[in-house]
């Protein structure tokens, strides 16, 4: 993707994908590569919007559904080789709040908000039965000055109150696991 | 070299712009 005449050009190129896990499909990494499909991909302010007011509400969406917004050439998954050293911050959210605080994270993803090179692979927000989560990757989860920057921009730009409780996972401990959260 | 940096307002702006929708 190119960003087009007259448009705002973002820092990097970012692509849109949707999954849905179907009830009683065992979590896989086959069946997860299945379930997931690219939205659409962007490369200005423009056709971010252009893309994403044609988007249902993450709050909309029903239980078990996940947005995930990456860097172009950046699979959402553990296993990518921009993934595999890394890892992401998650922050849980009781129901209703998931449209507005995405909207906050992604936002600042485009904006370059968080201001530590490279290293922020992608956004995801997953909407459950009993809460939302949002949680943002990073490439490096060895390094500790780049997640406390990330975990702090998130809060600030997410506004959250001191009190909420923000975990970090590495992918490899998700792949042993084989849970996202 | 220089990173191409937008505020939240800046963003919000440009989702009414013609060539956004």
């Amino acid at each position: 993707v190119k960003p087009g005449q007259g448009e705002h050009q973002l820092q990097y190129s970012y692509c849109m994908w949707f999954s849905k896990r179907t009830p009683g499909n065992k979590a896989s990494s086959t069946n997860y590569e299945q379930n997931i499909k690219t939205v659409g991909c962007f490369a200005s302010v423009e056709q971010f919007w252009a893309l994403y007011t044609h988007l249902a509400r993450p709050c909309d969406l029903t239980s078990s559904s996940d947005y995930h917004l990456f860097k172009q050439g950046i699979k959402p998954m553990w296993e990518d080789e921009a993934n595999k050293s890394g890892g992401k911050w998650i922050v849980r959210l009781r129901k209703g709040l998931a449209s507005r605080l995405w909207e906050n994270l992604i936002l600042a993803m485009l904006g370059e908000q968080f201001m530590v090179g490279d290293e922020i692979c992608g956004a995801v927000v997953s909407i459950r039965f009993a809460e939302d989560i949002i949680s943002i990757w990073n490439r490096t989860s060895s390094d500790v000055t780049i997640s406390l920057r990330i975990r702090d921009t998130l809060r600030r730009v997410l506004n959250l109150p001191p009190n909420t409780i923000m975990e970090y996972k590495t992918h490899t401990d998700s792949i042993k696991d084989n849970s996202s959260f | 070299g220089t990173r191409i940096i937008y505020e939240r307002q800046f963003l919000m702006n440009l989702r009414d712009s013609p060539l956004a929708r």
